[in-house]
């Protein structure tokens, strides 16, 4: 095998379809490409979940087109070149040449699976291959309807992203996998799950998606790593055994875009890079966060415009790192401006499928960013925080 | 399986360069030219498993003409794919 340099440092990547193509059903579409990503997924300690939110960033954009299409490298129609895919250093994104006979489990013209299980491997890292019998070698071979990885395949993506970790099923997730990260080294030994707590009072007091791709729950000393099940297997665990001298009841706790994460409690503050406490913390809130009062409720980064926002009470604050003050005098604004969403609220989440989530008591919103107001759907929110999200 | 265009000796010569087996932008005088795609069509035959002859026979036009990904074989000088 041959791997091209570069690789993504994490581990739950979001992918999106933004163009289609004609011969076949949407839904057959998005079946196969889910398979596709199954594939690696399987067997590397990686994972994938669709984002549709239109506009909203995802890593690896998917896309059927023909001829020219804005890249310079242009397709050639029915043969010849099916399609091609970057690297995670250029952005990772896979296009399919548009005027292919793309089929499904049928020997007849190019089936999609293969092909775009393929150019995935191109978006994770992965070059061609010379072992002919590889999925990465470059030449298609028709369709194989019981299809799987070669080991040349399975040793290069683990090259680059470790086996996977058992603790996450391999199954086809309707909702999207949390994350198949790696904890610190120091992980004890795993205990069975004791989710009791969680499922007796839901009511928690941070959340946050970390650098190494799971969302975590913290909950007085406590804190508990989801899955797409639910509690994952082993927690809770204690607060002061994983993450220093961070404390216990705390009050909030988001990720920034430099998979940093912040914690918060009374009037300070800490930061933890790849889920390590840097040095200098805890800091007082004034002493970075100027603007922001202390004893907040919560803080996430909203998904439509990439800012921060510190809720308290009945009202919420704005915190640009980019401007100067971060927090515009226009601050504090009622929280009512984000209709649906109630006062006084525990915790908030930007999920890794885009969508920002508000938890109040046993119960949770999700905000739909383009109408800027809590979703309307049915079941209708608020819902049920410890059946959807701790799996009780 | 999907239709094969026929691929010529020139088209040969631009399958070499756009998968990264021929450096299209080194400007060499006739001989070393010559050298440099015989030498070229040896390292693709090696890579796919073929008799290295380096002459384009049958059996290198035919899988020059197998359908497949577009993304270069050898990634050197892949300066064509910039940054997103």
């Amino acid at each position: 095998y041959a791997l091209q340099g570069s690789r993504w440092k994490v581990r739950d990547l979001s992918y999106r379809i933004t163009k289609y193509p004609r011969g076949l059903k949407t839904a057959d579409v998005d079946r196969e490409i889910s398979q596709a990503f199954q594939i690696w997924e399987n067997v590397a300690n990686i994972s994938f979940h669709r984002v549709d939110t239109v506009g909203s960033k995802v890593h690896i954009e998917i896309r059927f087109e023909k001829g020219e299409h804005g890249d310079g490298d242009a397709f050639d129609g029915e043969g010849g070149t099916l399609a091609h895919a970057y690297f995670p250093v250029y952005g990772g994104d896979a296009h399919f040449d548009e005027e292919e006979k793309w089929t499904i489990e049928s020997y007849r013209g190019t089936n999609l699976f293969q092909v775009a299980a393929h150019e995935f491997g191109h978006s994770l890292g992965l070059s061609h291959s010379d072992v002919r019998s590889s999925l990465m070698a470059p030449f298609y071979r028709g369709y194989h309807p019981s299809f799987k990885l070669d080991s040349d395949d399975t040793n290069a993506i683990q090259a680059l992203y470790g086996k996977r970790i058992k603790s996450v099923p391999v199954t086809t997730t309707k909702r999207p996998i949390i994350g198949a990260g790696n904890f610190p080294k120091k992980e004890t030994p795993s205990t069975p799950t004791d989710k009791s707590k969680l499922c007796d009072d839901p009511k928690i007091d941070a959340i946050a998606h970390m650098a190494d791709g799971f969302t975590y729950v913290f909950k007085g000393s406590d804190f508990y790593r989801l899955t797409e099940n639910g509690v994952a297997d082993g927690y809770p665990k204690k607060i002061r055994t994983m993450f220093g001298t961070l404390e216990d009841n705390l009050d909030a706790a988001f990720t920034w875009t430099n998979d940093r994460t912040y914690f918060f409690k009374g009037n300070k503050y800490w930061r933890f890079t790849d889920m390590t406490m840097d040095t200098g913390y805890p800091k007082d809130i004034s002493d970075g966060f100027e603007g922001i009062p202390a004893n907040i409720d919560t803080a996430f980064v909203w998904s439509g415009n990439g800012k921060i926002y510190f809720f308290k009470g009945d009202k919420y604050w704005r915190f640009d790192p980019s401007r100067r003050p971060p927090v515009s005098s226009g601050y504090p604004k009622p929280i009512s401006n984000w209709e649906g969403v109630p006062n006084n609220l525990d915790a908030a989440l930007r999920y890794s499928n885009g969508h920002t989530y508000f938890f109040r008591a046993n119960k949770y919103w999700r905000f739909n960013d383009r109408n800027f107001a809590v979703d309307t759907t049915d079941p209708p929110f608020p819902r049920n925080t410890a059946q959807w999200w701790f799996g009780c | 399986a999907p239709v094969v265009a026929p691929v010529s000796d020139t088209s040969a010569m631009m399958y070499l360069s756009q998968f990264g087996w021929l450096d299209p932008s080194a400007r060499k005088p006739g001989s070393a030219a010559l050298l440099d795609i015989r030498n070229a069509v040896k390292d693709f035959q090696s890579f796919a498993g073929l008799n290295q002859t380096g002459e384009l026979d049958d059996e290198t036009l035919q899988l020059m003409n197998m359908p497949r990904c577009g993304v270069r074989d050898k990634i050197g000088h892949d300066a064509r794919r910039k940054k997103r």
